[in-house]
C-alpha cells in the first residue's frame, strides 16, 4: 500500500529518483 | 579502526548504488557503530542519512523517518544548515509516504525557510512543489495553489522547463 501511494505524488517520485543516486560519501 | 569505519561506509554506499539495500543497511550499521565509538558526529550523521535513504527503498518509511530525525538532530549540533535543509526535505517526503501530511508540511516549511535563508532557489522550488502536493492531499486547494504559483515562478527563473 505504501509503495502504491508514492506513485500518486509527483514531487515524492522525483525525490526518490534523485535519492537512488544520492549517497552521503565518506 | 577509523579506516575500517570509512571502508564500511564506502561499502554501504556501493551496495546502495547497486540497489542492494539490505547489504547497504548492514554496512552502514557497522559504519554507525564505529562513528559512535570515535564520537565522530559528522560520520554518525552520514550513516543516519544513508540508513534513512536505504530504508525508503526497503519500503520501511517509519524506520527511515527515525534515521532522518536523528540525522536532523546531528546536523543541528554540527550547525550545518545545508545538511539541516536536506534532512527536513527527506523528512517531509517520508511523512508524505507515511500519509502524515501535517508533519510533511511542517518539515517542508522548515526546508523552505532554510532554502530562503541560504538563497537556494532550486531548493525553494522543490519545497514549494512538495508543499503544493501536501496541501492538495489535505484538500487545501487555496494553499496548494499559492505554492503551485511560487513553484512555477521559481521554475521559470531557474530555467527548469520540466
Amino acid at each position: 500500500v505504501q509503495r502504491m501511494h508514492l506513485i500518486q505524488v509527483d514531487s515524492v517520485q522525483r525525490w526518490m529518483e534523485d535519492l537512488k543516486l544520492m549517497t552521503d560519501c565518506e | 579502526r577509523a579506516a575500517q569505519g570509512r571502508a564500511y561506509g564506502n561499502l554501504g554506499n556501493s551496495h546502495y548504488l547497486l540497489g542492494n539495500f539490505p547489504k547497504a543497511v548492514a554496512f552502514h550499521k557497522q559504519r554507525l557503530a564505529i562513528a559512535k565509538e570515535f564520537g565522530d558526529k559528522a560520520a554518525e550523521k552520514r550513516a543516519h542519512s544513508n540508513l534513512g535513504n536505504a530504508h525508503i527503498f526497503l519500503g520501511r518509511f517509519d524506520v527511515a523517518a527515525e534515521y532522518f530525525r536523528k540525522a536532523l538532530q546531528l546536523s543541528r549540533q554540527l550547525k550545518d544548515q545545508a545538511v539541516e535543509a536536506q534532512c527536513c526535505y527527506s523528512l517531509g517526503n517520508t511523512y508524505t509516504l507515511l500519509q502524515d501530511y501535517e508533519k510533511a508540511i511542517d518539515y517542508h516549511l522548515k526546508h523552505l525557510a532554510i532554502a530562503q535563508e541560504l538563497g537556494d532557489r532550486v531548493g525553494e522550488g522543490r519545497a514549494c512543489w512538495s508543499l503544493e502536493d501536501a496541501y492538495m492531499s489535505l484538500g487545501n486547494r487555496e494553499q496548494a495553489l499559492y505554492f503551485a504559483e511560487k513553484h512555477l515562478e521559481i521554475s521559470q527563473e531557474v530555467g527548469d522547463q520540466d
